[in-house]
């Protein structure tokens, strides 16, 4: 297989705590992002739309002009469905602009279609997640209609709101900001 | 003399009258929370009565997308929604909630698909949130750029915070230092606001820098041509730079502009917290003001500003100068090593990676930006 995000790190935030891999029944959604051809076209587009020299500034696309313009194409479609279809996953939902699609299938079917995943859950407070500490792959052939699967290793951001207030308590010695407040 | 910042306070500082708020109907704002971070119309509301008597607004959000939870208020929920409502006062205004319900879901992703299946959607959009970039791989920091094209192709201005940690900082192998910037807001697609303070903290003065303000230059978005003669002009006239093996000078440099990121008052679960600080409270400043010029656009027939940083470093080059106050004061942080000490860029005249072009003076830019 190929690895899509093979130099995506994967670190877990201070606060979250692993728990354990999940049972194979586990439901889990994941976000595909399928390729889309139009994107040098859309890049000028946009120069196009955005710059009050250009005879377009400000003529913008409707959802339904951008789908046309970024829509993957029918072998991308085909292929990615085929795909998912082998592993018996039909549970998936595109969106306006057909470019992913969200599926659910159970954490095992998930492992098998994506060699190398494993799926364990985090916690941290009330909260949890379910991430792959390992790197996913997907069948070669399937690397240019892919972009890269969404839900195995990223986990949700913190917001940084700073206090100032608190700094000068949370600040240790040599440390040239404040506390964070998450 | 104030003992903080409040929504009278900005509003003077960035010259917006009685007069500077919404009017039409079809006009909206929003921003966008993460990570169960939910707002209480009542905090809206005790804020708006608090702090809100100097201007006309409104004092519900109007809409929310997504789940909200039942749970305590959070403070950057809050934050947001409150401030984006009082420089885009009352316009109507959207509150995109996505705690990521599922298990597997990434919050910020499932944010970009919400965006890619709604037809009608508000002009203006501020996220207060960042990674570092080198967290994310290749594939999905290209995607997510992509992302932005679709809604910089639709007319949508897409505001990011530009992060609290100054240039940042990261050893790389080998055990040197480098800056380390933070994505969104290095996103070549998206307008980053930096953070500044006022330079005397009780008084509505000048602005300096805010140290914390989050600027530099992306190690994987090339520089967009719409900034290169700025920037290039930031790097030959600086009087001080870091040494270069920091940062990567052909790299897409934000922020774009800034607005004050320090000693906010916000109400939150029925209190009201002073000393609240970061460019998470700039962007939505930024936000409301250009949903209020997208206003006054739409009510000359003219198109919403959409992605705005092609016509904002325009403006520069055409004598717009005064559209912005220039922040020349200060440095923000970096690396604690004995190269750097602590120090990353200093602002300086003009575009600098610290505060961008400065903060708006809002009649000024409104006049620029309803004639580009």
């Amino acid at each position: 297989g190929l690895a899509l995000e093979g130099d995506q790190p994967f670190r877990v935030p201070p606060g979250w705590a692993a728990t354990g891999r999940v049972d194979p029944g586990h439901d889990v959604q994941l976000t595909l992002a399928l390729r889309q051809p139009g994107r040098e076209r859309l890049a000028r587009l946009v120069d196009a739309v955005s710059d009050p020299r250009s005879p377009r500034y400000g003529r913008y696309l409707s959802l339904e002009q951008l789908r046309d313009l970024i829509r993957p194409s029918p072998a991308t479609l085909t292929a990615v469905l085929k795909w998912l279809q082998g592993h018996g996953v039909g549970s998936c939902r595109s969106v306006s602009t057909l470019d992913f699609l969200e599926c659910h299938m159970p954490a095992s079917t998930a492992e098998r279609l994506l060699p190398g995943a494993e799926f364990h859950r985090y916690v941290k407070g009330r909260r949890s997640v379910v991430r792959s500490p390992l790197p996913y792959t997907i069948p070669e052939e399937l690397a240019e209609h892919l972009d890269f699967v969404g839900g195995l290793h990223r986990f949700p951001a913190e917001r940084k709101v700073v206090s100032r207030a608190w700094a000068k308590k949370e600040t240790e010695p040599g440390q040239h900001h404040g506390g964070r407040m998450g | 003399f104030h003992l903080g910042v409040t929504p009278s306070v900005i509003r003077k500082r960035y010259n917006m009258t009685g007069g500077d708020v919404g009017l039409l109907p079809n006009n909206s704002q929003a921003c966008a929370q993460f990570l169960e971070q939910y707002f209480h119309q009542a905090d809206v509301a005790e804020f708006m009565q608090l702090f809100g008597s100097s201007f006309g607004h409104r004092s519900r959000v109007d809409q929310v997308v997504g789940h909200q939870g039942w749970g305590k208020a959070g403070l950057e929920a809050s934050l947001d929604v409150e401030y984006i409502m009082s420089t885009g006062a009352n316009i109507s205004t959207w509150v995109f909630s996505n705690a990521g319900r599922h298990e597997s879901q990434e919050p910020f992703l499932a944010w970009l698909l919400l965006l890619s299946n709604m037809s009608s959607l508000p002009w203006v959009h501020s996220v207060s949130y960042g990674d570092d970039e080198d967290s994310l791989s290749l594939a999905y920091l290209q995607r997510v750029n992509v992302e932005f094209m679709k809604a910089a192709a639709r007319g949508l201005t897409i505001l990011f915070a530009s992060g609290d940690e100054g240039a940042g900082c990261r050893r790389v192998p080998g055990g040197n230092h480098t800056f380390r910037p933070s994505f969104p807001a290095s996103s070549p697609y998206v307008t980053a606001v930096g953070g500044t303070s006022f330079k005397n903290p009780f008084l509505i003065t000048a602005e300096v820098t805010d140290y914390i303000s989050g600027g530099g230059f992306s190690n994987v978005f090339p520089m967009p041509d719409y900034q290169a003669a700025a920037v290039r002009r930031f790097l030959s006239q600086a009087s001080k730079l870091p040494p270069s093996s920091y940062y990567n000078s052909s790299g897409r440099a934000y922020p774009d502009l800034s607005a004050l990121s320090d000693n906010y008052w916000v109400v939150t679960n029925r209190i009201p917290l002073p000393w609240v600080s970061g460019t998470s409270a700039s962007t939505p400043v930024v936000g409301g003001m250009v949903a209020l010029i997208n206003e006054r656009r739409l009510q000359q027939g003219l198109s919403p500003l959409g992605f705005l940083n092609p016509v904002l470093y325009q403006l520069q080059e055409q004598g717009h100068s005064a559209a912005f106050y220039d922040v020349t004061q200060g440095c923000h942080l970096s690396c604690l090593d004995g190269t750097v000490q602590g120090q990353g860029f200093c602002a300086g005249p003009a575009w600098d990676p610290v505060t961008g072009w400065g903060t708006p003076n809002f009649p000024r830019l409104l006049r620029a930006l309803l004639a580009p």
